[in-house]
Formats: structure tokens, C-alpha cells, sequence
């Protein structure tokens, strides 16, 4: 269970002050498979970085579970995010001169898990991305819907409990997106809480629940029955 | 005019060989504004990359106009690509460590414009974009369709006689997508040739032709009436 309670969130750098959330309330259950909607720069990504635990909120209470994730100590905070946590960023974040296979395998060398299990881990997951045929190509040699594949093969490798997925089709295909969801949709009924951002509103058809930002605060928190 | 005839491309390095464009022909007249589409992995960003002079053909020929790209000189080249052809990233390529108003002048700098006219008409473009509070902003302290809106300004900037556009609203909320191809539309009505790369067809029906690729080769290609 995930909860924030008047959350705020400043980015203060000098010259630059910006809100980019404003006292937002939101209770995420177990096995919920939540979209988040909004325009471009009204605080998604901002909110999936707090619940990501990469980011922290300026004020107000954020619990994952029983645990007041602010007072965890940094060891604590990080077996949550590399084993329980399953993150796609918005711009992928592969490690640069490294295979997508290499890639893939990372979270699970940080989980200390066997040499032969990663590999065959991952190779599973990149099969299941379409993309069995392209590890051993370095992020410089695959295309933009390629790349995002990988940000996504790479979130699954850990079986987190929670995935959060942050515009995870932007870069993809209608047929490449739905397939994607559809894994995403498979997931969620073995029990992994789901929270994607998306700008496509039939890619939040696939989820039980929409909360919608703008500038900075949460506007409408709606369920609906999933496509 | 632009003019490919029977134009493939395949990536060699060593280990690996992918034909990411297997004989394609195609002419795009002046003025025209066209879709390209196709699964991910298809030869998109591919084909674009060597529309705007930033790759070339492993055989066939590339004509921009009368002109066989293939023998011009670098200098010629390098003219072309700063002076006439505006290109949108797929993956935005804002310089790291530079504000977005400096980002937004760099091709200015490249054509030898004033000092005072580059700030004026990059904050004009930002503006357009609705950016205008966003110009000090380095790229990690903008949104990810805050980054891609400034990448749409930079193409804009020198006002080329071609767009060549690598998904420019992937990352845009629905609103902020509409508003850049109302954008597109304006600058194609005024003469500039139009060439986007999507996965939407929603995008696409702002164009008056849609181009479909499929594992290198192009599929299809057909005129529509612009929505
Ligand atoms: N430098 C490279 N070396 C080897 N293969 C490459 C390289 N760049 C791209 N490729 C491969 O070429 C093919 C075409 O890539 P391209 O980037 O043109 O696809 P795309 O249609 O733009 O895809 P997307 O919609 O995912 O952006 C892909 O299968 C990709 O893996
Ligand atoms: N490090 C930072 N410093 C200053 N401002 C920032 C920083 N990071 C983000 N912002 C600002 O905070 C606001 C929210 O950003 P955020 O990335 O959460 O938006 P978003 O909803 O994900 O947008 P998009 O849909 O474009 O990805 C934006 O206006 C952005 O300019
Ligand atoms: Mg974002
Ligand atoms: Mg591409």
C-alpha cells in the first residue's frame, strides 16, 4: 500500500523555484493498476520519482506498506527500490556502452542473483519484449521503441511487486504498445501493483483507476472498468 | 525535391549486420506534408537520419534537388543541414549543461545570426512552444515533453525550407500534441516540406500523404485528405 499524505514537492536551485506538486493525497492499494494522466509538465514524473523512492517530497508523508519511508535508513530504502520496485524511466537510462542483454541483467546482479539465472532471466524478458533477436546490441544501435523495450524488460527482471512504468509506449508502435499493456495487464493479475504514466487514453483503458494532474495537484481520482 | 532511389542502409560492426532499409524509393516534393509510419524497429529514425545529411545510404542515391548528395562536399553538406533541413530528434539531443534559450540559439550561432536577433526570435520560438518561463532551465530540470518541445524550437530556429520531425509529440500530452501540429500545419501552409515520423494516426491525419514501413522496406503510400 502506498500512501501520500500532503505531499509537496519544490525544485529549488537559486535562480529556479518550481512546484512541481501541490498537497497531493494518494492512496494506492495492493494490486491496484492505476494510469496517470496530465499535460506535459503538471508533475508525473515528479510523483513517480517519490514513489519510486529515488526522490524525496519537499513536505508532507509518504508510507509504503506500515514503513514512513522519510525515516528509513538508506540501506532499507535501497532493497526497496532494487527488489520491490520495478522502475521505467521516461528517457530508459541504459547504461551507455553496455549490451541490452548487460543491461537487462544489472537490477539482478544489485540482488546478488546467480550468473546462469540472469541470463536466462533476461534473455526470457527480452523475448517477451520482441526483442530476443537484439541483445547484443549496444543502446546506440537500437531504435527508440527499442530502447524503451529494454527500460522495460529491465524493470521486470527483479519480479518487483510494484512496477512503475512512466510513459512506457511513448516511444512504440500501436502493436508493439498493446502488447506491452497486455504484459503489463498478465502481471497485475499474478498481484503486481501497476502505476503507469501515459498521455494515451487507450493506454489508461487498460487500467482500473485514472487520477488525472494539472499544474502540480491531483484533479480527479476516478475508477473505471478496465477495456 | 527529395528524391531516394532504391536507397538501402545496413549497420555493420563487425559481430553484428542489420539491413535497416532494403531498397526504398521515394520522392517527397517541395511543400509536401507527409507521414512516415511503421512498427518499431522498421527504419524510421533510419530513413531520417539520412533525409537530413546525418547519414548516408550503404548504396542507391539521395537527391536533394538537383543535387546528388553522395558527391557533394562537407562543406556544401554542412550548409544544407544548418542553413535549410530543421531536425527533431527522437531522442530530443539537447546539449547537457546549456539552458534551454541557449539550446534553442545554437543553430543560430551555427548560421552566423546576430547576437541580439538569436535571442529574440529563440525566445519568440520558446514562446510558441509554451515555454516562455522554461528558458533558463537546463534539460535535467525540464519534463520530458518540456525537452521536446525546446528540440521542436531548436529545428525551428534557422527557418529551414524542410522539417524532418523524429516523433516530436511522444512525449505530449494530447493537448500539447495538437498544438504542435497546428504548429507544423501553419509552417507547412507558408512552403516549408514536412516530414514526421509517428505512431499515432491521430498525428498523421494532419498530413496529406502517409508512407508505411515494415522491416526495412517501404509498404505503402498514399494521399489523404488532411483532417
Ligand atoms: N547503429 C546501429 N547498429 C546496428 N543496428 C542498428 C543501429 N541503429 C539501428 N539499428 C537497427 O536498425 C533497425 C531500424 O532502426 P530505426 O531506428 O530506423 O527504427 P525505427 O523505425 O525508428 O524504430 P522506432 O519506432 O522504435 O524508433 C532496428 O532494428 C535497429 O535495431
Ligand atoms: N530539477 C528540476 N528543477 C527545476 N524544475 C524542474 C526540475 N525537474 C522538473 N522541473 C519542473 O517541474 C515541473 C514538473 O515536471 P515533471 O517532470 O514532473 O512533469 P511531467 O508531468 O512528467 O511532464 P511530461 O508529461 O512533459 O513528462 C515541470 O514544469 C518542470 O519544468
Ligand atoms: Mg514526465
Ligand atoms: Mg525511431
Amino acid at each position: 500500500v502506498i500512501r501520500l499524505t500532503d505531499v509537496s514537492k519544490t525544485y529549488d536551485t537559486g535562480a529556479i523555484q518550481v512546484q512541481a506538486l501541490k498537497h497531493v493525497d494518494l492512496v494506492i492499494n495492493e494490486g491496484e493498476f492505476v494510469a496517470i494522466m496530465g499535460q506535459s509538465g503538471s508533475g508525473k514524473s515528479t510523483l513517480m520519482n517519490i514513489l519510486g523512492c529515488l526522490d524525496r517530497p519537499t513536505s508532507g508523508k509518504f508510507y509504503l506498506g506500515e514503513d514512513d519511508v522519510s525515516v528509513m535508513d538508506p540501506k532499507e530504502l535501497a532493497t526497496v527500490r532494487n527488489k520491490k520496485i520495478g522502475f521505467v524511466f521516461q528517457s530508459f537510462n541504459l547504461i551507455p556502452r553496455t549490451t541490452a542483454l548487460k543491461n537487462v541483467e544489472l537490477p539482478m546482479i544489485y540482488a546478488r542473483r546467480p550468473k546462469t539465472e540472469r541470463r536466462r532471466q533476461a534473455e526470457a524478458l527480452l523475448a517477451r519484449v520482441g526483442l530476443a533477436d537484439r541483445g547484443d546490441h549496444l543502446p546506440n544501435e537500437l531504435s527508440g521503441g527499442q530502447k524503451q523495450r529494454v527500460a522495460i524488460a529491465r524493470a521486470l527482471v527483479n519480479q518487483p511487486q510494484m512496477l512503475l512504468a512512466d510513459e512506457p509506449t511513448g516511444n512504440l508502435d500501436t502493436g508493439s504498445s498493446l502488447e506491452i499493456m497486455e504484459l503489463f495487464t498478465a502481471l497485475n493479475s499474478e498481484g503486481v501493483t501497476v502505476v503507469v504514466v501515459t498521455h494515451e487514453e487507450e493506454i489508461a483503458a487498460y487500467c482500473g483507476r485514472v487520477v488525472r494532474f494539472k499544474d502540480g495537484q491531483l484533479i480527479s481520482d476516478l475508477l473505471q472498468e478496465p477495456v
